[in-house]
């Protein structure tokens, strides 16, 4: 098949050409920017997995599906992007927190979810790559049978941990929300927009972010008197995720704007001006001239 | 010697066989499939999607008048015409991507984070000669 012939005269068979970093070393000598993108990807991270004795990657499986869902919805089967979107951004990074969340012991014996301590490493977040909208993604196990979409009555409060660091005197450094959830069987994640607590944070490329949390769904909507809805919270998986949604600049990645409908504009930067630019698909908000 | 200086008299050959290797030549440059699976060269353990990826490649002759068929440039009918007639050691011109579409790529990265990227030029579309 042609498969089988292109293979024998690119890669050829000898071991040497197996190991990537020497089909790349081979190719650029010392000049990594030769590399188109995804091959520059790949070449890092053989050369990283080399140095920790090829530990497997295991991404969280909630957090997997989560991205596999979104790959199908701006991609087509061949991969590649589909025209037909209302999103500007061209990257999404989607981060579980550093290390095991501190719980508070208090709210664990209530049966709450409570409020957690958890770290972000944004590490991977690059220079080129400007943050357009930040989401905590909360997901619901399956101990709760939805038969139909049910909407909840939440609170959830977000407080970035280093509110000493000058970035918060121009932004906030706790949200409160309360929230209507709309569950249903197939769609368990909820989505919360935090971009107004992490854009500075973000545009000032921290390395990393720390944050308290506390979601807690309640048993009805008058939030001072109503109690915790416990099996909501049970199901309620712990840690959420945190997922960037990025607009990366440099010439490798592609710019769908080209393909915008007049009028609309090229994506700004998160640099406060502009708050609450919804860039998730659903959500059309016309971003303010 | 006189042989050569004989002027070629068309009407001699079959017209429409000499006009084919204009318009039709039998290797014509086009675009060929190549696909592959990222599992052949090993990468499948951190690109999650796609599975199967054809970049597709161009392969073929690039005939002596390539004109507006290839979209390709005047300079590529020029360098022909120094190849014929006055220097053969230039090459002709080649058969090579014109046209690229992009590819999304969903990758696991080292720090167990994911991360959905949408890549430039990943897919041949269009070839042309030059």
């Amino acid at each position: 098949s042609p498969m089988s012939r292109g293979e024998n005269r690119t890669l050829g068979r000898s071991p040497e050409v197996e190991s990537l970093s020497f089909l790349l070393s081979s190719v650029v000598g010392n000049r990594p920017d030769l590399l188109p993108p995804l091959l520059q990807v790949l070449s890092d991270r053989h050369h990283q997995n080399r140095q920790r004795g090829m530990r497997s990657l295991q991404p969280d499986s909630t957090a997997l599906g989560f991205m596999k869902r979104l790959y199908r919805m701006y991609a087509s089967k061949e991969g590649i992007p589909k025209s037909n979107r209302s999103h500007l951004y061209n990257t999404v990074r989607l981060f579980t927190p550093d290390a095991e969340p501190k719980w508070d012991t208090e709210d664990q014996r209530m049966g709450l979810p409570g409020s957690a301590d958890l770290t972000f490493n944004l590490d991977r977040v690059t220079v080129e790559e400007h943050l357009l909208k930040s989401v905590l993604l909360y997901s619901f196990n399956n101990s709760i049978p939805f038969s139909s979409a049910i909407v909840c009555p939440c609170q959830l409060v977000v407080k970035e941990l280093e509110s000493s660091s000058p970035e918060c005197s121009r932004a906030p450094c706790s949200l409160n929300f309360n929230l209507d959830l709309k569950l249903r069987k197939k769609r368990r994640w909820v989505e919360i927009d935090v971009t107004a607590l992490l854009g500075p944070l973000i545009a000032t490329n921290k390395r990393s972010v720390k944050m308290a949390v506390n979601f807690t769904c309640l048993q009805d909507r008058d939030r001072h008197s109503s109690v915790p809805n416990e099996p909501l919270n049970k199901a309620l998986l712990r840690s959420p995720s945190l997922l960037l949604y990025l607009n990366d600049t440099s010439n490798q990645a592609y710019h769908n704007w080209y393909s915008l409908r007049s009028g609309e504009e090229p994506p700004i930067p998160w640099s406060g001006q502009r708050r609450g630019f919804s860039t998730f698909p659903g959500e059309r908000v016309a971003p303010r001239r | 010697g006189r042989e050569a200086q004989r002027p070629k008299n068309p009407a001699s050959y079959n017209l429409s066989e000499y006009l084919k290797q204009f318009l039709f030549p039998e290797n014509e440059c086009e675009l060929h499939d190549f696909r592959l699976s990222f599992s052949q060269l090993h990468w499948d353990n951190w690109i999650i999607a796609p599975q199967r990826y054809n970049p597709r490649y161009c392969q073929g002759d690039c005939p002596r008048a390539v004109g507006h068929r290839y979209g390709s440039p005047v300079h590529a009918m020029v360098q022909n015409i120094i190849y014929e007639k006055l220097d053969s050691s230039i090459p002709r011109p080649s058969c090579v991507p014109a046209q690229y579409s992009p590819l999304s790529v969903l990758t696991i990265e080292p720090d167990d984070s994911i991360a959905y990227k949408e890549y430039e030029d990943m897919i041949a579309t269009k070839c042309t000669c030059r």
